[in-house]
């Protein structure tokens, strides 16, 4: 097991700190339609660094912070951690757990953590350089990459092909 | 790096051979780079022959057929160089009953290396996984909750 | 025409108001005009209100979502003038059990005027069909097949 | 009950005359991933005139012709028949069944025919002019037109209104 949990608080539907654990194993994701599955995804693909706000379904970033609902207003910051576990060492980071952290607060200012500290994406994206957690389209597939894949208007095979290689 | 590219390529040409009999038992498939210029900015085209069909534009590829086409894909990606976690969004719900069946033990034996999330409404894919995570939403907030999974699909747990 | 325009367009707009809320019970949505010019040139927005949930880009709805709202949009163009054929392909997909259990109460409710021919994969919508076409492929050629709804799904009639 | 039933010959995976008879109620089409199900559909679309080969994912009108397979060499006329209920004449024509086709031959020859009495396009569009089936998108909706209407970026949501209308 390599990512033992996701925390997100603010980001898209999830106004509250909402912990998710996983384990060994494949992990499955259920709930109704519009319960916030996707938006679970989504966190992930924005703290492991994706900059292009229409993967996240917006058109600004701004957007992925919770802009409320009938049962809880407006929030000013959009947080999300992967916590991993690096015991056996495949992050060039010399501590058992690492965290990564990204926050986005309302006034446009955002920032990376990594232990809990503050970073910048390249450090981010230097550790995770090597460890096949780089290249976030190489680490999620959402329905909609079946036909970007299969219409290949873009360079997305070869992209994929050199994050294999 | 091109004798490189050149490795992995004829490598991941071999993998995706693989992975696409594994999901379309009796069918072949190869990628080809076409067009001119270096190898690094051709095209990569998919080349596809589920059972008994000739191959024809991947256009007319159906549904199911295609989304069994991408995963064949990063599948045959995985085989050369597994990512740790892999996150799957509903890339289930275009399969029939086979092809889910046939998914899930391609995704079973790639799992020793590779963590996988898989978000899904399918219950055949739910039953195959160690753990569920339930999210439900209330007043337009969304939540954690407790599920498991019964005759009706996965049910909260109160 | 443009008279005319403006009654379609007031009534087609209540008909989507009530086609929403059945399909998404406490939500509402309405269509608007946007942009200058002419009635009959201007782009026709969706403005949708899932219920609990703020009115947002329509592109931040989820993929259930989507689907229902654009089966709202039809049901409530054949309220107003009802197409005597309508062939739906896998618009089911997306929905949880939830939301195919409405949508099929409201298609139930149209085949009054309305002939639905529907493709599917999901257990309950051909639960409620009048009748089971089943369609298989041998060698490349599709074929007609007898079928029955049995546990398992629908189950080739030998 | 308005369509009584579906004749396919030579049209994509049909390589022989296959009949769908229809009914009462709402009848369903079950198979396994590409057994033929999209083709009847893109059948019914292309006899009611459409035009556009995008619509029927291919690049060039001919490609609807059986092009062969492991079962059956390819063949050389691509036909679709449907045949409607017109006992209360909601068509202007006087026969109790009213059945219109559509041939494509391997050479570019296109037929419609009336009744089996050849015809142009624009007199199958007449006939069923004010019936609701004079345009194929208000009577046929498959899974990528919901990603369509909601990105509204041509005018498919106005072309269904002024069919409504
Ligand atoms: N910034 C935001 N603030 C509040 N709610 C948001 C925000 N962004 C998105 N949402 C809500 O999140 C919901 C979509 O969630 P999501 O796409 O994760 O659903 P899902 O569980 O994947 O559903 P499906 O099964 O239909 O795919 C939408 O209803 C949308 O209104
Ligand atoms: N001209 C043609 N000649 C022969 N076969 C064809 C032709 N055009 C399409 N096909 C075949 O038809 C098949 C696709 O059929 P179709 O899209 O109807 O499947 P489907 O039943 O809708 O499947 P799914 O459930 O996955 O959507 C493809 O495998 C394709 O090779
Ligand atoms: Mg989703
Ligand atoms: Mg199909």
């Amino acid at each position: 097991m390599f990512l033992k949990r996701i925390e997100i608080q603010g980001f898209k539907s999830f106004a509250e700190k909402t912990v998710f654990e996983l384990g060994q194993g494949m992990t499955a994701v259920v709930g109704p339609n519009g319960c916030g599955k996707s938006n679970v995804v989504e966190a992930v693909r924005w703290v492991l660094g994706e900059q292009r706000p229409s993967t996240l379904r917006t058109k600004a970033m701004g957007d992925v912070i919770f802009s409320g609902s009938s049962g809880c207003g407006p929030v000013s910051l959009a947080q999300v951690t992967l916590v991993l576990d690096n015991s056996l060492r495949p992050l060039p980071i010399d501590t058992d757990e690492v965290s990564l952290s990204r926050r986005l607060y309302k006034d446009g200012q955002s920032r990376y953590l990594l232990n809990m500290r503050s970073c910048m994406l390249k450090d981010i994206k230097g550790v995770l350089y090597n460890s096949g957690l780089g290249a976030p389209e190489y680490a999620i597939m959402q329905r909609e990459m079946i036909d970007i894949l299969l219409a290949n208007k873009g360079n997305e095979r070869r992209l994929l092909l050199e994050e294999a290689a | 790096a091109k004798s490189r590219f050149w490795e992995t390529w004829d490598r991941v040409n071999q993998h995706f051979g693989e992975t696409f009999a594994q999901l379309f038992p009796g069918g072949k498939a190869w990628l080809e780079l076409t067009g001119e210029g270096s190898a690094l900015s051709r095209d990569i085209e998919f080349v596809v022959h589920p059972p008994g069909k000739r191959t024809r534009p991947i256009e007319l590829l159906s549904g199911g057929e295609r989304a069994l086409t991408a995963l064949a894909f990063m599948f045959a990606l995985y085989k050369e160089k597994a990512g740790p976690l892999c996150i799957l969004d509903e890339v289930d719900a275009p399969l029939d009953d086979a092809n889910t069946s046939r998914f899930l033990d391609m995704l079973d034996s790639f799992s020793k290396k590779t963590q996988y999330v898989v978000v899904t409404h399918n219950r055949f894919t739910m039953s195959k996984a160690s753990r569920l995570l339930g999210v439900t939403m209330d007043k337009g907030v969304s939540k954690l909750v407790s599920v498991q999974l019964s005759e009706g699909g996965a049910q909260k747990v109160s």
